[in-house]
């Protein structure tokens, strides 16, 4: 599940 | 948050600074590309959408705030400012919009990690902001008048992409479990299309001559 990460970059 | 994001992200910014500096000083957005600014500012709005229902940071809300703004400012100024929008190279900016926003809205339906509306408009905003520079780099090459404004412009972008690399990769050696295809290789694809440009950038600034790009 990736959905977490990389949301938090811009 | 490591170092090579945030020389990723000041990159960025810094990029999108010597973009307005350049405009406003100049009264001038010669060689600028109205589309590739609003397919950023697609880009922008379709992926902080979150900035309503997810607070990550207080850097991150300001730094969203910021790219939407200066986004917008550059794209009114180059429609609406009485004097800068004459200057606006409108019959050589002509790539089509339809043909990167059709690809990238069917690939995000396809391909993302959750089918929802956020979800996909966020996927939609990856895979757009990773061509998004193509009518930048056509323009550029059509009129083959770049000047050094416009060509630290894409320099500064095209490094902030290749700083996101080394940042994942740093992410994904400390952080457990830290991964992320979709980005990585849209992320990857962006920083190649900016190869090309480098190459001329890197021996225009050698040789010490004018940024210019072969038919």
């Amino acid at each position: 599940e990736d959905v977490d990460f990389g949301h938090d970059e811009l | 948050m490591n170092l090579f994001r945030l020389l990723g992200d000041m990159t960025h910014l810094l990029s999108i600074i010597v973009l307005l500096l350049k405009i406003n000083a100049t009264r001038s957005c010669r060689g600028v590309s109205l589309k590739t600014q609003e397919l950023y500012a697609i880009v922008f709005v379709c992926r902080y959408l979150d900035l309503f229902t997810n607070f990550i940071s207080l850097y991150n809300t300001v730094m969203k705030v910021i790219f939407l703004g200066s986004t917008f400012t550059i794209i009114y100024w180059m429609r609406f400012h009485k004097v800068i929008r004459v200057t606006y190279d409108r019959d050589q900016d002509t790539f089509r919009y339809q043909f990167l926003i059709i690809p990238c809205l069917l690939l995000s339906l396809i391909l993302n990690s959750e089918f929802t509306v956020m979800e996909v408009l966020w996927t939609f905003s990856i895979y757009l902001e990773a061509v998004a520079i193509l009518p930048q780099l056509v323009l550029l090459q059509r009129t083959n008048n770049i000047d050094n404004l416009t060509g630290n412009y894409i320099f500064l972008l095209g490094s902030y992409r290749a700083l996101y690399i080394l940042n994942w990769i740093y992410r994904f050696l400390t952080e457990p479990n830290y991964r992320q295809y979709l980005v990585w290789i849209s992320g990857i694809v962006q920083t190649i299309v900016y190869i090309d440009f480098f190459y001329y950038y890197i021996r225009s600034w050698k040789n010490n001559e004018k940024l210019s790009l072969p038919a």
